[in-house]
């Protein structure tokens, strides 16, 4: 028996919209700790690893691990069902074939339920050590987004750097080269708009433009973004879920042929 | 532009 209530529903419908265009088909993991999944894209090129913990939910019931494959479009098509003011409840049964999506309004007066077919999914669990990254920049998640969005403009990849004087994303194309340096701007008044950057050593990475794009579809989870960095590993780009979590991304870097 | 590395490489299978 599985029953998880979560009072600000928006966020669940928010999770879905910043995974769906990665990873079609995935096995959420339901257990003490929290409702949790993680996936790779088609390719093996990126991965994204989701938690939202069992204290974020207003009742959390799950009395054994379970593992229910699901559509990712297909349960985004059932949560956009969903106001964004909803309370939305994910119920399931042991053995069951379904997973059951329950809505109600928050006056009470609206209450549906939308029971989606589960599918068996054959996936790898990966391990992800904790690392020690080289640098860690923190940013307003709508300025990376932008940031993504006008060097694809230009060129396929990225390169970002990271020295003391900030960071440096680049990108070169048929028409051009281009270069935003974002600078430490901590002082700001604003928490939300501060950009950070702690540096243990340069680094210097590229990446593929349209993997980043992807992730920032999880803007509106949060204002900040943390990119971590270290030479020769993938990126880590993460958006905290207020209070319950993250969704993090691993994009694997290119590198010299 | 680069040689895109796979993300499995770096990670373990549990």
């Amino acid at each position: 028996m599985l029953e998880l209530r979560l009072v600000q529903g928006s966020l669940l419908k928010k999770v879905l919209e910043a995974i769906r265009e990665l990873v079609n088909d995935a096995n959420f993991d339901c257990s003490a700790t929290g409702f949790s999944l993680q996936a790779m894209d088609s390719s093996h090129v990126a991965l994204v690893a989701l938690l939202l913990r069992s204290e974020g939910f207003e009742h959390y019931r799950c009395d054994r691990n379970i593992s229910m494959g699901m559509s990712l479009n297909n349960m985004a098509k059932m949560l956009r069902c969903a106001g964004n003011d909803d309370i939305i409840t994910v119920k399931g049964d042991d053995g069951s074939d379904t997973v059951t999506f329950m809505f109600e309004s928050p006056t009470q007066d609206k209450i549906s339920d939308f029971e989606m077919k589960l599918m068996d999914i054959d996936s790898e669990h990966l391990g992800i050590p904790e690392a020690e990254y080289h640098a860690i920049v923190r940013m307003p998640s709508a300025e990376f987004a932008r940031i993504c969005k006008d060097l694809s403009s230009i060129g396929d990849t990225v390169v970002i750097s990271v020295t003391k004087e900030g960071v440096k994303f680049s990108t070169k194309g048929d028409i051009g080269t281009a270069n935003i340096v974002c600078r430490q701007n901590s002082s700001v008044d604003k928490p939300e708009e501060a950009t950070t950057v702690e540096m243990n050593e340069p680094v210097s990475l590229t990446f593929a433009l349209r993997y980043m794009n992807s992730f920032t579809k999880a803007t509106p989870l949060s204002n900040q973004v943390t990119i971590s960095l270290s030479n020769e590993l993938p990126v880590v780009v993460e958006y905290k879920i207020a209070e319950m979590g993250y969704v993090r991304f691993y994009l694997a870097p290119k590198i010299e042929e | 532009d680069g040689y895109q590395l796979n993300i499995d490489l770096f990670f373990t299978i549990t």
